[in-house]
């Protein structure tokens, strides 16, 4: 039996929210520890990884006593989920062999309980082992930033370059009508933790990304009020969002590399 | 030339 109860369906609304558009179909690997999902997009260019641990306390209840992989149609689970008021106690419920995932969610003054029963599905997807890596540069700024220079650098072209150097971080895009540059200079003395920008270093980095995938990953800004981006030389960025008392987001995106 | 890689060749089977 697997029955995990969430506080707050808001959260778990804005995850597949954030996820549905690139990630249609996805297995959910439930475990005592919690749930996690890893899936690939269609073109194999972005990996999502979610991270649910059942030992925080967005959970009120969470049991598993056996392992088991939920495929679900993200799109239908997006339907489902808009029929839970944002302030629902939400319960996810499973057989140990499933056939079926139970949606329940409790409103807040306990008048109204829906339950809803989603088919689950046969899904073959590969994992990958994605490794515990020290990142040349790990930045760290608000959400809704990130976001903005995303859908700003968007307008002009495909791809943006990200330049890590000890002042800051640079994003620039360079397409067939013109250029753009949004510089971000690292700021740690403002009061609020969430609104500063920090660079952390070891090595500069230069790489280019796809912002069609880096827009669709600001999907999840509501999630969190930072996201930190870590970079590599020629390996993939991790864009994460952190989610409160339950664990985090993260996207991996493939780098575009001269060839 | 800039080509986009894949995902799956930065990160091995598991």
């Amino acid at each position: 039996m697997f029955e995990a109860k969430m506080l707050q369906s808001s959260v778990l609304k804005k995850i597949i929210e954030s996820l549905k558009d690139l990630f249609s179909d996805a297995n959910f690997d439930c475990s005592s520890s919690g749930i996690t999902l890893q899936d690939m997009d269609s073109s194999h260019v972005a990996l999502c990884y979610l991270k649910l641990r059942s030992d925080e306390e967005g959970f009120e209840d969470y049991r598993c006593d056996r392992n088991i992989t939920l495929g679900v149609n993200l799109v239908l689970m997006s339907k489902i989920l808009k029929c839970a008021g944002n302030d629902d106690v939400i319960t996810l419920r499973a057989e140990d062999e499933p056939n079926i995932l139970t949606f329940i969610f409790d409103s807040k003054n306990g008048e109204r309980v829906s339950k809803y029963d989603i088919k689950l599905m046969e899904i073959d997807s590969e994992l990958l082992g994605i490794p515990d890596t020290e990142y040349s540069c790990v930045v760290k700024m608000p959400s809704h930033e990130f976001q903005r220079i995303c859908s700003n650098l968007s307008q002009l072209g495909d791809s943006v370059t990200v330049d890590c150097h000890k002042e800051g971080v640079d994003f620039k895009v360079a397409g067939e009508q013109g250029s753009g540059a949004i510089k971000l200079k690292q700021n740690t003395t403002v009061d609020k933790e969430e609104d500063q920008v920090s660079v952390e270093l070891n090595e500069a980095v230069t790489q280019s990304f796809a912002l069609k995938f880096l827009c669709a990953f600001t999907k999840a800004t509501s999630l969190s009020d930072t996201v930190s981006l870590s970079l590599t030389q020629d390996t993939p960025i991790v864009v994460e969002y952190p989610i409160a008392q339950h664990g985090y987001l993260r996207f991996y995106l493939a780098p575009k590399i001269e060839e | 030339m800039i080509g986009q890689q894949k995902i799956y060749s930065f990160f091995r089977v598991a």
